[in-house]
C-alpha cells in the first residue's frame, strides 16, 4: 500500500527519510535497468557494463544517504544546547545542500516537488547566514594547531600578511641580491642586442 | 590578534572546547592528545627547513630521518596506543608524507591479518626491531584495482618447498607501493598462486628484496623509485620486478589459505580475506577525507574572516570576504561535510573493528556489508573532500596558490586517496554490486540487516512530495 510522507524540510529526520527513499529509488533503477540488459544482451559482463552508469549513482545516493542518517544519529549524542544548536544547523545545510546539487534525483524519484526546490535553496541561504556567526569557531573547534596546518593563510592569529612576507624572504631566490642568471644570460643578451 | 577573527571568536554563540571534545571523543581524549601533539612540536628533532625550498631528494632525506626519530622517540616515551600513535605520526608529518607509512598501515597489519601464529612469532621479532622493513606489493604497472587482472605468479615448488616468483610481463611490474623504491627490505606481494599445474587466485606472500645487512637488492630482483609525480615528493613509491625470485614456503601468508609442503592447496573461508587489509585502509581513509578538508576549510574560513575586499555598500569600508553569500555558499557546505564525514570515519572505524573481531572468530556473516560501505564511502568522500580542498584554495583567491597557504600541499597529499587503495568508479561498482545483490534478496522477501535494510522497506512503501 502506498503510504505518503510529508518532507519537511527542516526536519532532519524527514530528511534522512527522503535520502534513503531515493538511495531505494535509484537502487532499484539501476536492478531494473541490470535486469533489462540481461533479457536484451547475452553475456552478464555486457550488461554490467551497460548499466554502470545508474550503478554508480545508486552506490552514490546509497553512501549519501548512510553519511546524511550517521551526522543525524551522531545529534541525539550532543547535550550541550548551544553546540547542538550549531552542529544541527551544519546538519540540516549538509542534507539541504546535497538535495540542491542532487535535485534531478529528488525530483525524478518524486520526492520533491519544484515549489519545494525553491524552498529548499532558500532555506540553505538562510541557513548560511545562520552558519555565518560562528564559522570561525566551528573551524576552531577542528583543534589544529599552527604548528601541525602550517599555513600563513589559516593561522590562529589572523596575522596573515606579516606571515606571508616572512615566509616569501626565505625563499632561496632570495639568497643573492643579484641571482647568477643575471650575469650568465641576462647581461650577455643585452650587451648582444 | 587579528581584530577581525578576535570579535569572530567573541560573537561564537558556542563554546569551541565542548566541540573539540566530541571531535575528540571526550575531555580526555582532547587531553591526551594535545600532550602528545607538545612532545612533537616541542622536540628539536623534528624541526626542519621548510620542505617546498628542497629538491626531492632532499624531501626523502628529511622525511626518513624524521621517520626514524619518531620510531626512537615513541619507544621512549612508551606510546603503542594506535590511536596515539596516530596522533603523534601526523603531528610529526604534518602535511606530508612519510616513507613508511606502508610498513605501518599496511606491511605490519598484513601479517598480523594474516600471518599464522608460527609466522608471526618469526616476523615480529623482525618488525619490533625494524630489520624488516616493508611494504606492500599489490598494484601493477598495467593493473590496477581488478585483482584478479593481476599478472604476477608465484608458483610452488614440491621438491625444493620453494614458491618461484615472476613478474612475466612488463604489466606485471609491480607499480606504486610506498617506500618499495629505495626504503624497503620486505614486501607483501600479491601474486597468483599456481601449485600442482592449478592457479588458484591471488595470494599473499612476503618476499624479501634487499639484503638485511647491505641494503642492497637481492638476485632477482630488480627495484627502483617511480620518479616525481603529483605531490608525495617525500615518498620513494617503488616499481619491483621479479625473475625467478625464490621463498621458502613458509612465507606465503597461511592463516586462511595452505599449501602443504607436497603442493596441496587449501581454500580460505572466503577470497575477500585476502584484502582485509585494503579494506582497513579504506575504512580509514573516510576520516582521513574528514581530517584534510577540515584542514583546508579552516585556512579558507579563517583567511575569509580576515581578508577584506570590494565593496558591499558604496563608500563603505571593505568587508570580510566571508560576509559575502558567495563566499559562504562556496565554504560552509564543506564545513558542513567535513563535520558529517568526521562522524562517518568514526563509525567506519567502530564498523571494522568490530566486523574484524568476528571474522578473527570465524563470523563472516558481516564481511559483505564492511567491504561494500568501505569501498563505497571511500570513494565517495574522497571525491567531495578533494574537490572541495581545491574549492577552498580557489576561494582564498590568489594567496591560496602560494604554497605558504598549505592548499596546494593538502591537495596534492589527499588527491590519490581517490585512486589508490581502489579506483573510487571501481569502487562504486563494487557497492553497487552488494546493493543490486540485496535488492536481489529484499525482492526475494529475505530480510536484510545493517545499512541496506531499507531496500526492505521500499518495497513496501514511497514516499510522495507534500507541500511543506
Amino acid at each position: 500500500t502506498a503510504r505518503s510522507t510529508v518532507v519537511n524540510i527542516n526536519d532532519l529526520t524527514s530528511l534522512v527519510e527522503a535520502y534513503k527513499l531515493r538511495a531505494a529509488k535509484l537502487v532499484e533503477l539501476a536492478a531494473k535497468n541490470l535486469q533489462h540488459e540481461l533479457q536484451l544482451k547475452a553475456s552478464k559482463e555486457d550488461a554490467w557494463n551497460n548499466t554502470s552508469i545508474e550503478l554508480v549513482r545508486a552506490s552514490d545516493a546509497h553512501c549519501h544517504y548512510v553519511v546524511v542518517k550517521t551526522f543525524a544519529a551522531k545529534l541525539t549524542e550532543v547535550h550541550d544546547a548551544a553546540v547542538h544548536l550549531a552542529l544541527s544547523t551544519l546538519a540540516l545545510l549538509y542534507a539541504l545542500h546535497g538535495m540542491t546539487e542532487n535535485s534531478g534525483d529528488f525530483l525524478q524519484a518524486g520526492l520533491l516537488t519544484v515549489p519545494q526546490l525553491s524552498q529548499v535553496s532558500q532555506r540553505v541561504k538562510e541557513l548560511l547566514s545562520q552558519v555565518r556567526p560562528n564559522a570561525v569557531a566551528l573551524v576552531d573547534a577542528f583543534d589544529y594547531r599552527d604548528e601541525i596546518l602550517d599555513s600563513a593563510l589559516g593561522r590562529y592569529d589572523g596575522n596573515v600578511y606579516e606571515s606571508m612576507f616572512e615566509w616569501a624572504q626565505k625563499s632561496p631566490l632570495n639568497q643573492t641580491e643579484v641571482h647568477e642568471s643575471y650575469h650568465k644570460y641576462l647581461k650577455p643578451l643585452q650587451s648582444k642586442l | 590578534m587579528n581584530a577581525d577573527i578576535r570579535r569572530e571568536r567573541e560573537n561564537a554563540s558556542f563554546k569551541t572546547e565542548v566541540l573539540t571534545h566530541i571531535l575528540d571523543g571526550g575531555p580526555e581524549k582532547t587531553k591526551r592528545r594535545r600532550e602528545i601533539e607538545n612532545l612533537v612540536i616541542n622536540d628539536p628533532g623534528f624541526q626542519h627547513e621548510d620542505l617546498n625550498f628542497l629538491s626531492r631528494s632532499e624531501r626523502y632525506d628529511a622525511a626518513v630521518k624524521k621517520s626514524a626519530w619518531m620510531i626512537l622517540k615513541l619507544r621512549e616515551y612508551g606510546i603503542s596506543d594506535p590511536e596515539e600513535i596516530f596522533f603523534y605520526k601526523s603531528t610529526a608529518q604534518r602535511n606530508y608524507n612519510d616513507p613508511m607509512d606502508v610498513h605501518f598501515l599496511m606491511f605490519v597489519r598484513s601479517l598480523w591479518n594474516m600471518c599464522t601464529e608460527e609466522q608471526l612469532n618469526k616476523w615480529l621479532p623482525l618488525i619490533q626491531s625494524y630489520s624488516a622493513i616493508g611494504t606492500y606489493a599489490q598494484t601493477e604497472l598495467g593493473h590496477g584495482t581488478h585483482i584478479r587482472g593481476l599478472e604476477t605468479t608465484a608458483t610452488y615448488d614440491p621438491s625444493t618447498q620453494e614458491f618461484v616468483l615472476n613478474s612475466p610481463t612488463v604489466t606485471s611490474i609491480k607499480w606504486w607501493p610506498g617506500g618499495l623504491g629505495k626504503t624497503s627490505n620486505h614486501a607483501v606481494v600479491l601474486a597468483q598462486l599456481y601449485t600442482q599445474g592449478n592457479c588458484h587466485g591471488l595470494h599473499a606472500f612476503i618476499v624479501p628484496i634487499r639484503c638485511m645487512t647491505t641494503h642492497k637488492p637481492l638476485p632477482g630482483v630488480v627495484v627502483g623509485d617511480i620518479g616525481p609525480k603529483f605531490g608525495f615528493d617525500e615518498v620513494d613509491n617503488g616499481f619491483l620486478k621479479l625473475e625467478n625470485v625464490r621463498i621458502p614456503r613458509e612465507n606465503m601468508l597461511m592463516k586462511y589459505a595452505k599449501v602443504e609442503p607436497d603442493g596441496t592447496y587449501k581454500k580460505p573461508p572466503s577470497d575477500k580475506l585476502t584484502y582485509s587489509t585494503m579494506v582497513f585502509i579504506r575504512s580509514m581513509i573516510v576520516g582521513e577525507s574528514a581530517r584534510s578538508l577540515s584542514k583546508a576549510c579552516m585556512i579558507a574560513i579563517r583567511y575569509s574572516a580576515v581578508r577584506h575586499q570590494s565593496e558591499l555598500r558604496a563608500g563603505e569600508p571593505e568587508p570580510q570576504i566571508l560576509d559575502y553569500q558567495t563566499q559562504q555558499y562556496k565554504l560552509f557546505p564543506l564545513l558542513a561535510a567535513a563535520y558529517a564525514f568526521h562522524f562517518m570515519g568514526q563509525y567506519m572505524i567502530q564498523m571494522y573493528h568490530r566486523i574484524s573481531g568476528d571474522i578473527s572468530q570465524g563470523d563472516f556473516s558481516e564481511m559483505s556489508e564492511l567491504h561494500a560501505l568501505s569501498a563505497g564511502l571511500k570513494a565517495f568522500t574522497t571525491w567531495v573532500a578533494t574537490e572541495g580542498i581545491e574549492v577552498c584554495r580557489m576561494a582564498c583567491g590568489g594567496h591560496g596558490y602560494s604554497r605558504c597557504s598549505r592548499l596546494p600541499d593538502i591537495y596534492v597529499t589527499f588527491a590519490p586517496t581517490c585512486t589508490y587503495e581502489g579506483e573510487n568508479t571501481v569502487m562504486m561498482l563494487q557497492t553497487a554490486r552488494y546493493l543490486v545483490k540485496s535488492y536481489s534478496q529484499a525482492s526475494a522477501g529475505q530480510k536484510l540487516s545493517g545499512m541496506v535494510s531499507y531496500l526492505n522497506e521500499s518495497q513496501q512503501h514511497h514516499l510522495q512530495a507534500q507541500p511543506v
